[in-house]
C-alpha cells in the first residue's frame, strides 16, 4: 500500500506547498502514482495544481470530520498519475470542531485505514502550525520531510519541530520516520544561505538531503498558471532541482 | 492612550515579524514610545529583539490566560523607547485551552483595558493563521497593517484575510480600521513582483502603502544578531525602507 509522507514545518513560507506540488510531480514523472493531500486551509496546493474553488466539492475537511471518505474526495489533475484531495478554508474550523473528540489526532489515520488506493506515494501538505491538522498528518504518515528555508528564523524553529515529531512518534505513531530536511530557496549570492546550510548539516548530518532547492523565480511564477514548475518550465533550475530531489527520495526510501 | 496596530496575515513567511520589529524600531527612532507584543508561539519577534529564551519568564501566554497582567510581562530592549511582551511556544496551547471560554476572543482586549501605559504605539505580531490568537489581536486593535509578499500565493490569501477583518469589525470590534497593505520582499529583477504589486494596487487603490519594502539580505541577516535592521545596518535599503514606512504610517494616522 501507499507510502505516506508528511511535508511539515510550523515556520511560515519555507516552501512546504511548493515542495509538495513539485516533488509530487517529479515522482509522477519518474513513473510513480502519487496522491497529494492538501491539509492547509489556504488551499495553496490545490490552486497550484490547477483546481478552481468550484472544483472542490469534497475536501480534506469533509474527510477529517467524517462526512466523506478519501475515495470520494480524490480528484484528477492534468497529470495522469497525479491526483489530489483538495482543501478549502472550511478546514480552519476543524481544529475547534474536533476539540472534544478523543480520537481527534487519529481522524486522518482512520480515513486511510479504509482507503483502497493504487497510489505509490501520498504527500500531505501541512499548514504553518503544530496544531491538530499537522498532528493528524504526522500520526498517519510513514515519514516526515521538512522543507527548511535557508534563513535564520527558519533555523530557530527547527528544534521545536524535531521535538514535536519525536513526541508524536512516542505517543501517537511509533512507526513515524524522519525522512530528512530539504534546504529550500538557497541563494548562492548571500552568505546567510551558506551559513544556515552549514549549521543544519553540522547539526543533522546525513538527515539533510544533498539536493538543495535554489531560489528560482520560475518556481514562484508557476502557481499563477496553476502548474507545477516541471510543466511550466522544465528547463528551469527549480524544475531540475525537484527532479533530483525525487531521485534522492527514492534512493533514500530503499535505505529506510 | 496607545494606538494598537495588529500586523496580520495568515499566509506564512510574508514579513509580519520583520515588519513588526523594524517598523517598531523606526517609530521609536522617530521619537515615539513603542511596545511590541509577540503573539506568535514561534517567538520570532522576541528573538529578533534580542531576548533569549531564559529572559521570557512572563509572556503573552500568561497574559492571555489571565495568569499575569501586561504590566508584569513588559520587558525593556536595547532601544530605550522600545519595549516588548515576549512569547514562547507555551502560546500554542492557548487556542485549545480557551475553547470553552465565552470571552476567549476578548482576552487581550480585557488585558489592555487594565493596562496603564505611556506607549504611543503597540504593534502586535500575529502568527500565520486566523485562529484565536489573531482574532484576539484584531479584537483589541485600533487598526490592522497587512504585510503582503509580492508572490502569487500571498495574493491568493488576501481576500480571505480582508473578509476576516470585516467579520471581526462587524461582530467583535466595530472600531477596527484597515491601516493598509505594505508590499514586502519586492524584487525589481522579477516580473512577478511588479505584476502582484500592480494587481494589489488596482484592487485596493490607496489602501496600499506607497512605501515598498525591497528584498534585501541585510534584513534577513539582522535577526541572527538579535537586532533590528535599523541597528544592524542603518545604511541598507531595508533599513531605509522601514524608516520611510514609519513616516508614511504617521502621516496616514493623521488622516484616519
Ligand atoms: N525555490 C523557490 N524559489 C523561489 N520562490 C520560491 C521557491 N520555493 C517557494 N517559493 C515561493 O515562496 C513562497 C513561499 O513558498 P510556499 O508557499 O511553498 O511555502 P509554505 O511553507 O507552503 O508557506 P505556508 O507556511 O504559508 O504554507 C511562495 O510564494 C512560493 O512561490
Ligand atoms: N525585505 C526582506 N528582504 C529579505 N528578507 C526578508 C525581508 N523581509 C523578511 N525577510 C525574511 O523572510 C523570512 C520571512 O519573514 P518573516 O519571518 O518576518 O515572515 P512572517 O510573516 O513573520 O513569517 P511567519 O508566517 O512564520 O510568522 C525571514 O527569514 C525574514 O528574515
Ligand atoms: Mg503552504
Ligand atoms: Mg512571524
Amino acid at each position: 500500500s501507499a507510502r505516506i509522507v508528511a511535508i511539515a514545518n510550523q515556520k511560515g513560507g519555507v516552501g512546504k506547498t511548493t515542495t509538495t506540488i513539485n516533488l509530487g510531480t517529479a515522482l509522477a514523472a519518474a513513473g510513480k502514482r502519487v496522491l497529494i493531500l492538501d491539509l492547509d486551509p489556504q488551499g495553496n496546493a490545490s490552486t497550484g495544481l490547477g483546481l478552481r474553488q468550484n472544483e472542490r466539492e469534497v475536501t480534506s475537511y469533509n474527510v477529517l470530520i467524517g462526512q466523506a471518505t478519501l475515495q470520494e474526495a480524490v480528484r484528477a489533475t492534468s497529470i495522469p498519475t497525479l491526483s489530489v484531495v483538495p482543501a478549502t478554508v472550511d478546514l480552519s474550523a476543524a481544529e475547534v470542531e474536533l476539540v472534544g473528540d478523543r480520537r481527534r489526532n487519529y481522524r486522518l489515520r482512520d480515513a486511510f485505514a479504509h482507503f483502497d488506493t493504487d497510489a505509490d506515494y501520498v504527500l500531505i501538505d501541512c499548514p504553518p502550525s503544530l496544531g491538530t491538522l499537522t498532528v493528524n498528518a504526522l500520526t498517519c504518515a510513514d515519514a516526515v520531510l521538512v522543507p527548511l528555508q535557508c534563513e535564520f528564523f527558519a533555523l530557530e524553529g527547527l528544534s521545536l519541530l524535531l521535538r514535536t515529531i519525536e513526541r508524536v512518534r512516542r505517543t501517537l505513531n511509533p512507526d513515524l520516520q524522519m525522512h530528512g530536511v530539504v534546504l529550500t530557496m538557497f541563494d548562492r549570492r548571500n552568505n546567510l544561505s551558506e551559513q544556515v546550510a552549514a549549521d543544519v548539516r553540522s547539526f543533522l548530518g546525513d538527515r539533510v538531503y544533498k539536493t538543495v532547492i535554489p531560489r528560482n523565480v520560475r518556481v514562484s511564477e508557476a502557481p499563477s498558471h496553476g502548474q507545477p514548475v516541471l510543466l511550466y518550465d522544465i528547463k528551469s533550475k527549480g524544475a531540475l532541482a525537484y527532479a533530483h530531489l525525487a531521485g534522492e527520495l527514492l534512493r533514500r526510501e530503499q535505505l529506510l
